[in-house]
């Protein structure tokens, strides 16, 4: 089962005992899931059931080397696609993708990678 | 000594900067 | 010797009288102590805008495009204090390799504070430095501060 990781994060975040959940307060910040892939074509997908009055959350894939101490498409290591306005990131560059996400929704994020790692 | 740079703010003491949710993007939507 | 609280309480009151900025030929401006100083006291609280690590970096480089001084001190490898659109009269102290005053992150009440203690005692209308202790660098900054026991470099 894909879990937020316990330790692949940034050490500021607050991670539920299920391990499904996260809060941050001061600024924003990365966790990581507890799978990873580096070959080959893969989907993952979440449903949100719980996001509270005023936050904003940036999901998708995010390589080794992301800056965990940004959020998800700050750098070139990650790709997000963000709560607020549906917008999807990279490289700190917001681009037009959807309408904005939120409770109830599912979300579901695909990457195609080469054969051999 | 505060024309240093324009419209600098004098401080007492140190205060909490509150990141904006586009705080890293280059574009702020 | 009383407790660094409350040092740092009747620092607020009192740092507004015992420094002040001139204009200075080498580094554009400078602090000078405006009374004698005993050696140990506190003399200023570097303050400013508590900012991330990450966010330094990126504040660095925007001042730098508009070519504007950056005044900026690391308080841990969390946290930096960024003085140069709001601050005060700490952000102009110049550097020494030979300083009468020293920096320290105290902790008070949870928050940490950057503070500057005189090394020893100052006399009035002297300029007030302190070593910045810049990490070692590839590209060099070359120090000006003309003291016999100068490094040549600040970096």
């Amino acid at each position: 089962t894909v879990l937020l990781a316990l330790h692949d994060r940034a050490p500021q975040l607050k991670i539920s005992e299920d391990r499904l959940a996260v809060t941050g307060e001061k600024g924003y910040c990365m966790v990581r899931a507890t799978h990873w892939v580096n070959r080959g074509s893969w989907y993952w997908e979440a449903t949100i059931e719980e996001m509270p009055e005023g936050s904003a959350v940036r999901l998708g894939w995010g390589q080794d080397y992301a800056n965990l101490q940004a959020p998800l498409g700050y750098d070139k290591f990650g790709y997000s696609w963000r709560s607020k306005k549906g917008t999807k990131f990279h490289e700190s560059g917001g681009k037009r993708f959807s309408n904005g996400y939120g409770e109830g929704d599912t979300l579901g994020f695909l990457i195609i990678l080469p054969e051999r790692p | 000594w505060s024309a240093f740079a324009p419209d600098f703010k004098e401080l007492d003491e140190n205060v909490e900067y509150e990141e904006r949710e586009s705080e890293f993007d280059l574009t702020d939507e | 010797n009383l407790p660094m609280a409350m040092r740092f309480r009747h620092l607020k009151l009192t740092s507004r009288q015992s420094v002040g900025v001139f204009r200075s030929q080498i580094h554009k401006r400078g602090l000078f102590c405006q009374r004698d100083i005993e050696s140990g006291e506190m003399v200023i609280e570097y303050a400013g805008e508590v900012i991330r690590s990450v966010l330094a970096d990126k504040r660095e480089r925007q001042y730098t495009v508009i070519g504007m001084g950056c005044y900026m001190f690391r308080i841990d490898e969390n946290f930096v204090v960024d003085a140069t659109m709001k601050g005060n009269a700490a952000r102009f102290i110049n550097h020494s390799c030979d300083p009468n005053c020293y920096s320290k992150v105290v902790e008070i009440l949870g928050h940490k504070h950057i503070i500057i203690f005189a090394l020893r005692k100052i006399i009035c209308g002297e300029e007030l430095t302190y070593d910045y202790k810049f990490p070692f660098e590839e590209d060099k900054i070359p120090c000006t501060c003309g003291s016999r026991r100068c490094r040549k470099f600040l970096n």
